[in-house]
């Protein structure tokens, strides 16, 4: 299974028109200038996934992921994210969708249908992707995997046992 | 759960020495546990050599070779529970050109099987890529263009 | 104090909002004193405005857009009251080529009064040097060369 | 003023033969692979004039800054600091020299005669030389300056003024 791409309506700096971000197979580089909205992608995985907290969206809340210009926000975010081959999820399609409303409420769909987060990372535990897991390295945070104390490194492995 | 902990600490200490062994030209690094008879009483303790040096305390190693010592322990990660997908943002930061191009090569090789999608501010380690997708912003707003080389845009 | 603190504070000021706007492309940013009667009660935060967008929380900046705020500061106050030298370490590990370009030439111009000791893994960053300190490391042995370019070497 | 060259003995990788590390007047670039003793350089300025902890020079104590090799450590670390044109300290020579010693002694020589580091951090603030100043940054802790809080941002100024 991988990413085939991602939708985003609202989301960060990525504005009010719904975007198509193409990710697919394989080895996918992300470039681009300063402040461009590369790391924003990696924020619309783990906000559509639910893997993270706002703070490692850099965000003072989830509301602050709606795309905002010149303190107007809008009512709401969206992101899509398509999965290719998904059979691994124990699907034929698989599309996550999760929604963040400006009065703070969020909902995650599954194929168009409500899931409750903790139902979507049973599933998708399934393709080895869990909160807090290790397939997602935010801009800075390489060398935490060498720093953290020895305890926590166990619960890494324990985890992943 | 003490079979099931020993099974992927071993595994992921096996994948760990050789990876790093290969990143760092024949460096040594390790995996031990602080408490041998009752793991979980103890934690897991990463000891790096890079070639040519002592055994290293991770504070002291320099920012590079913490970035290598940092991959390996992924990589080792990842060859033993793999994930279908990762996102690496900027890891290249502190390496220097010669190991920014070994990670390239490294993620290359591995993308046969898992998706990398990799975040990087570097020409050699984009140059390794299948496709590119080129992020832009203008009056605030982001968009991508996707393309196949840096030789198109340039 | 208090009048040894203003005029610190309105050079610095001064300073930062045009090294900032230099550096950004006519974005904007500013320092402003929490509590304007009284500084000492409250403190001094910061306010940056890249080119096309809207003033922002400084945790939700870039990496990149980070780095130019804080070289900006840096810069403000060496103006106003410069040390001697200045040694900076990898400050360009988030920057893109165009921008740590722009740090270098920044560099430059104001090499000619105050040393500057920088650090760098970019190569369009090492060419705006005087001169270069090529270190290398044997069997964990560090020594330097000096050399004029980096064409010499390569 | 600036500093023209640095001479290590036993200090950090720089291995037990006193060397010459050049510097000199204007824009000096230190470049090199991955751990060759770059951040080092930096070190020894830091340890030289005293402005900074031994966290800071990733060391976990100031006698970790002494070459070490399998487990063998040298006796002392010794750093002198040349300066060029140092007429702003009120010197026509101006060499600082610190030794840190096996059982953690330290001392500071200027021009070869011992000084107090209060004394000394005086004479340096003449050309704008403080302990935890900003003419120091250190890898990875650019972000700093604007990471900081209002009140730690103000005292920064204060110190400046
Ligand atoms: N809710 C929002 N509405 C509008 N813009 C936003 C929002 N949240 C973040 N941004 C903008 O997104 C930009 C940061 O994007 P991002 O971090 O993805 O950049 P980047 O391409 O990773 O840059 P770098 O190479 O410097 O790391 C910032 O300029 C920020 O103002
Ligand atoms: N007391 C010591 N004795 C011997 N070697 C030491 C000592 N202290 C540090 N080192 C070595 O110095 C090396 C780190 O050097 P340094 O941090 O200067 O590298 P660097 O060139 O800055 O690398 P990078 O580009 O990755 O930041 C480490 O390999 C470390 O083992
Ligand atoms: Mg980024
Ligand atoms: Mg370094």
């Amino acid at each position: 299974a991988y990413i085939e791409k991602i939708v985003v309506t609202n989301f960060k700096s990525y504005g009010t028109e719904k975007l198509e971000i193409p990710l697919g197979e394989g080895f996918i580089g992300i470039v681009g200038p300063n402040g461009a909205g590369k790391s924003n992608i990696g924020d619309a995985i783990s906000f559509g996934l639910g893997l993270s907290t706002s703070k490692t969206m850099r965000a003072k809340n989830l509301t602050h992921l709606i795309y905002s210009k010149q303190g107007h926000r809008e009512d709401f975010a969206q992101v899509d994210i398509y999965f290719a081959k998904p059979q691994i999820f124990g699907y034929d399609e698989f599309v996550i969708t999760r929604i963040i409303y400006k009065d703070g409420k969020s909902l995650y769909k599954l194929n168009g249908k409500i899931i409750r987060e903790k139902d979507l990372h049973l599933i998708l535990a399934k393709g080895g992707i869990y909160k807090e897991g290790y397939n997602i390295v935010l801009q800075g945070d390489i060398v935490k995997f060498v720093k953290i104390t020895p305890t926590e490194r166990r619960k890494i492995i324990e985890d992943v046992a | 759960k003490y079979s099931a902990f020993m099974e992927a600490f071993n595994n992921i200490r096996k994948n760990f020495k050789q990876i790093y062994s290969k990143v760092s030209y024949q460096g040594k690094a390790d995996l031990l546990l602080e408490n041998e008879e009752d793991p979980f009483s103890g934690g897991v303790s990463i000891f790096v050599k890079p070639r040519g040096k002592d055994v290293q305390y991770v504070e002291a190693m320099s920012g590079g070779e913490q970035t290598l010592a940092a991959m390996s322990l992924i990589f080792a990660i990842q060859e033993y529970k793999p994930s279908v997908f990762y996102y690496f943002d900027e890891i290249d930061a502190h390496l220097d050109e010669a190991n920014a191009y070994l990670l390239g090569q490294m993620i290359k090789e591995k993308s046969d099987k898992v998706q990398f999608i990799v975040v990087t501010l570097r020409e050699n380690l984009a140059n390794f890529a299948d496709k590119l997708i080129g992020v832009t912003s203008k009056d605030g707003i982001s968009k991508t263009l996707t393309f196949k080389s840096l030789k198109e845009v340039s």
